[in-house]
Order: C-alpha cells, then structure tokens, then sequence
C-alpha cells in the first residue's frame, strides 16, 4: 500500500456508486479508490440475481468472502485439477444408439440467507438463484492478501461473456488524471470481455477441439449486448445435486415441537423422547 | 539443531531436460516441476520452478497460474505465445524466443505453441506452491463445470457445450494436429 492512504480524519457510511445491469440481475460496487478501502485493502461489490440468474464464472486476485444477504440457491467452485465427483446418472441406452455420455462436474453447494462463502484466490465460481426470492450477495476481495500479487486494484477474470469488468471503470480512473480524455476514449472503446475472447480463434479452435462458430461463442462474439456478466436461464438450470437438505435450526426447532410418546410402565405412564437413540 | 536441518538443507535439484518430467506426452512434450513438496529449500524462498519442452506445433493449453507470476525464459527454440489480462485485451501476442524472458502477471491467461522443433523454457513462479488452471481439455475448468452451466455461459447447444467439454481429452499438452505432424514428417 502507498504512504498517507490510511492518514483518514473523518469516515463516512458509503453507498454504491455503481450499478451494472445484466440481463438476470445487477452489480453494484464501491469505488475501491476511496482511501477507507484503499487503507483496508480490499474491493466490496453486491449482486442481486433474479429468479433462474446464473452468475457467470469468474475469479479474482485475491480470496473472497461472500456474505449472503437475502434468497438461496446453488453455487459451484472449480479447483484446478481436483475430480469431477457429481456424476449424472447413465441415459438407459436405446436399441442401435450409443449410451449418452454422462456429465460429471465438481461439486455443487446450496445456499441460503446467512450463509458466509469463501473463494479462494484464482478459484473460479458461479451462482444460480432457482428461487422467486431475488438472491442479494455481498462480497468482499482482499486485495490486500498476501494471495494477490498484482497491485491493490481488484480484477475479475470472466470465463465467459462480453460483460464489463465491474472494477474496470475504477481502474481507468486511477490511470487518469492527464489521461483522463484518453481514459475516456477507451472507456468507451474498452467494454471489457472474457478471458478466451483474447486468444486467437485457432488458438482456442485446436485447444478445445471444436469448430469455428463454437470458439465464437466461447469469445462471446454472438452475444446479445446487455446479457452481461448475469444471465437468465429459460425454463431453469438442470444440474446433479443432491436436493436442499432443511437447515440444522429448522430440524432442531422440529425436534423440540415432538410430543414424547407415552410408555406404559409399572408405575404408569411414563413420557418418553420419540426418538430413542442408540 | 539447525546444523542438522537449514545447514545440511538439500540446494540442488534437477529439473532439466534429462530429469523425470511430471507432464509426458512423447508427441507434445514434457513438463517438471520443482515446489517446496519435492525441493523443500523453495519453502524458504517462496519460489519455485518449472522446465518445459513442446515438440513442434505442440501447444500449452490456455491457462493462468492462480497463486503466482510467472517468469518465462526461453532457453531453446522459439515458441508463438499470447497473454490476455482480466479485460480480454490480448496484451502479448508474438515470438518468444532463445534468450527472450516473458513476465505472466498472476491470474492473466496464457498458451504457448511450439514453432521450432523443441522449444525449451523455465518458468520461474513467485509461490513455492503454484496452482495452474487450465482453460480447456480434460482437468480443465471448462471440464469440470455442469454442462448446463456451460451450455447457457456461452449460449451454446447442448451438444456443443458437450463438445466443448470433451473432445479434447489432453490436459497440459496437446500434440500436434495429423496434418502438422505429416507436414513435419
């Protein structure tokens, strides 16, 4: 961190001073600029996804911590190199057809109100409301960690899409001051895109193995333009997960409504817990 | 007692060419690398190593390293190699070649293709325990997403997002394509 940015006489309750609309929801950020964040070291953003919104898969330069605040739903983490241990279950296999391959993919969490999500540096994410409840999610980067070897300013890397990066405006902002009418010009030039859409197509052509109007997509070339970085999934998302187990508080609440059975005895009715345990 | 831990520490591990690489493919190459798991002085240093050779029109899938910047020197060969940062902005797009070094901020994609008969490199890495991502093939991030995902991120078909997922089944090094290794032959 540079001198001074935590010489701060007075604080004030900040607001988000951006909103990024996407087709399924917004993003809205905090100037990360502002020297209470500068002195903290980290990059705080709000996401409010709408029913069947998928957040697109994305990592930072730092570890993330997500608070969320309202709705619930599922999120996936991508670990390099761990297994793909969620597998679909084998198509029954039709008379002169071949069997459908299964899907498999890494695993798949539920989420709800309250509940704290860490993201590791680098680890790649995504998120999915499946509920009529808006999903309201707050998170926060340290960019401050020893994890981040770039320099304080967050960055999000899209896997996908054409989206502006939310913390880029920010960044163009800091580069500017004599540049500002070139940091203008390319802010309007610049609209922020994925990772993949800076590689050659041939490049991604032969990594992936597919043709050309597949890489086209992966670049996020035949993108309708305000889609962003928050899609909507028409008639919901289809993934192997496990049905959401009922939180531990409600099972406990439930436990403690149970009527105790009565147990004849020789000294008469005796009340007795139903659930009897070995 | 550190005379007998940090004085008698083991200095020196080979990583070169003739050493047991991690990554072999006898058509793409060979990587190795050296963390503080197998070469535990790195521990110390925060720093590790990683020797690569791709056989020509060999390529290095996309990838980033999550943890750490990559510094790559070219030691035999040239190579074609393009960065892209958080914005898509390919901000390297050109020739490394024997004596020339590349820095790779941490989390920026890169991919490499051979365009010599060997290219050979070290990459140093700014974590003694980096982590790679890969962008496509098998272990890739790509590949372990649910195909849904995959198919409404890239506004693809199903039997494209499959695609996508599965028909590149190498993981670091892809060998070159039939009709580059029949031009080499």
């Amino acid at each position: 961190p540079q001198q001074n940015e935590c010489q701060i006489q007075k604080l004030n309750a900040l607001k988000p001073d951006n909103r990024i609309e996407s087709e399924g929801g917004f993003i809205e950020t905090w100037n990360p600029n502002n020297k209470p964040f500068q002195c903290a070291g980290v990059a705080l953003s709000r996401c409010t996804l709408n029913r069947n919104a998928l957040r697109r898969p994305s990592y930072t330069n730092g570890p993330q911590e997500i608070y969320i605040q309202q709705g619930k739903g599922i999120f996936g983490m991508i670990y390099p190199g761990c297994p793909s241990t969620f597998e679909e279950p084998q198509q029954p296999q039709q008379r002169g057809q071949s069997s459908r391959p299964q899907d498999r993919h890494q695993k798949i969490y539920n989420f709800r109100e309250g509940d704290l999500i860490a993201v590791p540096t680098g680890v790649a994410w995504w998120m999915y409301n499946n509920e009529d409840t808006p999903v309201v999610a707050v998170s926060i980067i340290d960019t401050n960690s020893l994890e981040n070897q770039l320099d304080q300013m967050p960055r999000r890397f899209y896997l996908a899409g054409n989206q502006e990066q939310e913390f880029l405006k920010y960044q163009q902002q800091q580069q500017g001051g004599s540049q500002s009418q070139k940091g203008k010009q390319q802010e309007e030039e610049n609209e922020g895109s994925n990772i993949l859409s800076g590689f050659a197509p041939e490049f991604l052509k032969e990594a992936f193995g597919v043709n050309m109007q597949i890489v086209r997509n992966l670049q996020g070339e035949n993108e309708e333009e305000d889609s962003g970085a928050i899609v909507t999934v028409k008639g919901g998302l289809r993934v192997t997960a496990p049905a959401m187990r009922k939180p531990q508080q409600e099972e406990d609440d439930d436990d403690e409504e149970e009527q105790p059975q009565c147990v004849e005895t020789d000294k008469g009715c005796q009340r007795q817990s139903k659930r009897s345990r070995n | 007692g550190i005379d007998e831990t940090i004085c008698t520490m083991r200095l020196r591990q080979n990583i070169g060419q003739n050493s047991s690489p991690d990554i072999y493919n006898p058509q793409a190459g060979s990587i190795t690398t050296a963390t503080s798991l197998d070469f535990p002085a790195l521990w110390l240093l925060k720093l590790s190593a990683q020797y690569g050779s791709l056989r020509k029109n060999a390529m290095f899938v996309p990838h980033y390293t999550l943890n750490a910047n990559s510094i790559i020197y070219a030691l035999n060969g040239r190579a074609l190699v393009q960065v892209v940062n958080c914005n898509g902005e390919r901000v390297f797009d050109g020739e490394l070649q024997e004596g020339g070094v590349l820095i790779v901020p941490q989390n920026f994609a890169v991919a490499a293709k051979s365009q010599s008969d060997n290219f050979e490199y070290v990459s140093f890495k700014t974590n003694d325990r980096p982590s790679i991502g890969n962008l496509a093939g098998a272990n890739s991030l790509l590949n372990a997403l649910p195909e849904e995902v995959i198919q409404h991120t890239f506004n693809l078909k199903s039997q494209q997002a499959r695609q996508v997922k599965n028909n590149n089944p190498f993981s670091f090094l892809v060998p070159p394509q039939e009709s580059q290794r029949r031009a080499v032959a």
